[in-house]
């Protein structure tokens, strides 16, 4: 694992952070939902909470989809390429490329689509960095920086756990598994008993 | 373009009449190496500037040389990744340039602290064989 230069981190008094959506986006339940189990996967691990806020502009975390150009300097690149980005501690913003064939639940292994991205696996590795942790060089580590398309990696690995608690320490209640998102469709839920940080 | 579940993507998109991704054009830099002057090879040098690797890239003159700078990005690339660390663009090295990634750069600053920031000893998640 690794930390942004200067090893930024969401400040002490700010533990239980709260997240928005883009308004404009008009995102569905369905999307939403994914973002919560993605974000139960660093809670599960750390002493954070994240709680969905009623206005997007005072929300410490802001979730958004762009195309192209959207004004931090860093454009979207249409289907595949750069995914999405977010950005250090206490900047709070979430960039997904709208550009994507974002699928949001389900088996995308089987898709036929060679450019079918899955939608929690994107979040979990960005909302990784949203917290303070840069990219690793452990290939099941949810923070490598590549993920092929048709693939789904949501479980954080043992690498992903000791960077983030190395940050805000553990949740008493982790036992090295993270929780699968509330969805009622099928989900990935197998155990991450290979993954369990010393 | 977001799809509930991979049965709701339109039939137009399946099974492969994607419009080409943004980094396809990489793939036909099979086995270039230094010294070498391949047609689109900037467009390399952008990427990895834009992930960190080459931080101080001319915004004039640019060319589609395979300079030193580009070596010593594809180098770190190659580590950083747990390739071979050939400095050539060979077809692991390449075949893992054109996937997805994350929008944030591996280097910043100059620094990396993937893999190739590490020490020696901390890279050694592998071992080596030699045949007698």
């Amino acid at each position: 694992y690794s930390f942004f230069p200067s090893t930024p981190v969401w400040p002490q008094n700010r533990r239980d952070l709260t997240y928005a959506f883009l308004p404009e986006n008009e995102l569905s339940d369905a999307v939403k939902i994914v973002f919560i189990g993605a974000f139960q996967r660093w809670s599960a691990a750390t002493p954070l909470t994240f709680k969905e806020a009623t206005s997007f502009y005072s929300a410490d975390i802001k979730i958004g989809f762009f195309v192209g150009d959207h004004g931090d300097s860093e454009p979207f690149d249409g289907v595949l390429g750069t995914l999405a980005h977010a950005f250090s501690p206490p900047s709070g913003r979430l960039h997904l490329d709208g550009d994507e064939n974002w699928v949001i639940t389900g088996d995308i292994s089987k898709s036929s689509v060679k450019s079918a991205v899955d939608l929690e696996s994107v979040a979990v590795h960005e909302i990784g960095h949203l917290l303070g942790l840069g990219h690793s060089s452990v290939e099941d580590a949810i923070m490598y920086p590549t993920i092929s398309s048709r693939t789904k990696k949501v479980e954080l690995a043992s690498d992903d756990v000791l960077g983030i608690q190395t940050l805000y320490g553990a949740n008493p209640n982790y036992d090295g598994t993270t929780t699968s998102a509330p969805s009622t469709q099928a989900r990935d839920t197998s155990a991450a008993g290979d993954h369990l940080g010393s | 373009r977001l799809f509930p579940n991979i049965s709701s993507i339109p039939s137009y998109l399946v099974p492969n009449a994607t419009i080409p991704a943004a980094w396809d054009a990489f793939k036909h830099f099979g086995n270039c190496h230094a010294g070498e002057k391949v047609d689109g090879l900037g467009k390399l040098k952008k990427y990895f500037n834009r992930f960190g690797y080459i931080p101080n890239l001319p915004t004039t003159n640019l060319t589609d040389d395979f300079d030193e700078d580009l070596e010593a990005a594809l180098k770190t690339y190659q580590k950083n990744f747990n390739l071979n660390v050939t400095g050539e663009l060979d077809g692991p090295t390449l075949e893992h340039l054109v996937k997805p990634r994350c929008g944030n750069p591996d280097v910043v600053n100059g620094t990396t602290t993937m893999n190739s920031g590490k020490p020696a000893s901390y890279n050694s998640t592998k071992f080596h064989s030699v045949s007698h």
